[in-house]
């Protein structure tokens, strides 16, 4: 038996928002420890990697390891029928070949019931070891979302460079060229608007704006965004789900001809 | 140009 209830179905549906531009189809692993997600895209050049703690849930249960290949696309439209209010819950059967959504209005007055028919998915796993990144940038998450919406009006690949003194965004095409760079941050009120940069050597990589694009739509998750680079290696980009656990997203550099 | 590399050049399969 699997059973997982969050009072706010809205982080749900933002955790849906984020994935659904990579993956089309997904499998939710589920433990004792919570549920985790690894996908790559279909060109196999970017990771969704998801991780939602058991004690992050309002209630948790699950007797057996249960995998659960789910259509994003049906599950989106599942999770639309949620009122941004309500209390959802997550429930299948050992072995089940379906996954219940409840919906709980506030006060319970409104009680929907919606199943969904799971899938048998090949899963590829990736094994990511643990790396020391030469550079590590958090920066508010909408700033992120805006540079990268501004300089892929430039060009389909996008440079960060990031020394002691900042990070610098740079892209360049037929129109022309851009540069954005941001100072870290002296003194902030909110740690939220904070730029900081923890750097043991400068590094500048190329990546494809387009997944990054796709990264941001994660921004309604986390006010911060954390950006994790080494020469040579997969950019992380990761936002926090609150006390829940965090999404993070993989993308391998563009290397020059 | 650049070209774009796959993570299997990364990450190998578990």
């Amino acid at each position: 038996m699997f059973e997982a209830r969050l009072v706010q179905s809205a982080i749900l549906k933002k955790v849906l928002e984020a994935i659904k531009d990579l993956l089309t189809e997904a499998t939710f692993d589920c433990s004792d420890s919570g549920i985790q997600l690894q996908a790559m895209d279909n060109a196999h050049v970017s990771l969704v990697s998801l991780n939602l703690r058991s004690d992050g849930f309002d209630k948790y249960r699950c007797d057996r390891n249960l995998s659960m290949g789910m259509n994003l696309g049906n599950m989106t439209k599942i999770m639309k029928c949620a009122g941004a209010e309500d209390t959802v819950t997550m429930k299948a059967q050992d072995n089940a070949d379906v996954v219940a959504f409840m919906f709980e209005s506030k006060n319970q007055e409104k009680v929907s019931d919606y199943e969904m028919k799971l899938m048998n998915l090949d899963q590829e796993h990736l094994g990511i070891p643990e790396t020391d990144y030469s550079c590590i940038v958090k920066m508010p998450s909408q700033e992120f979302a805006r540079i990268c919406r501004d300089l892929s009006q430039f060009g389909e690949s996008m440079a960060i460079s990031c020394t002691k003194e900042g990070v610098k965004f740079s892209s360049a095409g037929d129109i022309g060229s851009a540069n954005i760079k941001l100072a870290q941050t002296a003194n902030v009120d909110a740690e939220e608007e904070a730029v900081v940069i923890e750097m043991q050597e400068p590094v500048s990589l190329t990546f494809a704006c387009r997944y990054l694009n796709s990264f941001t739509k994660a921004t309604p998750l986390s006010a911060q965004v954390q950006l994790s680079m080494s020469a040579d290696v997969p950019l992380v980009v990761e936002y926090k789900i609150g006390e829940l656990g965090h999404i993070r997203y993989y993308l391998a550099p563009k290397i020059e001809d | 140009t650049a070209d774009q590399i796959e993570l299997y050049a990364y990450y190998l399969p578990d």
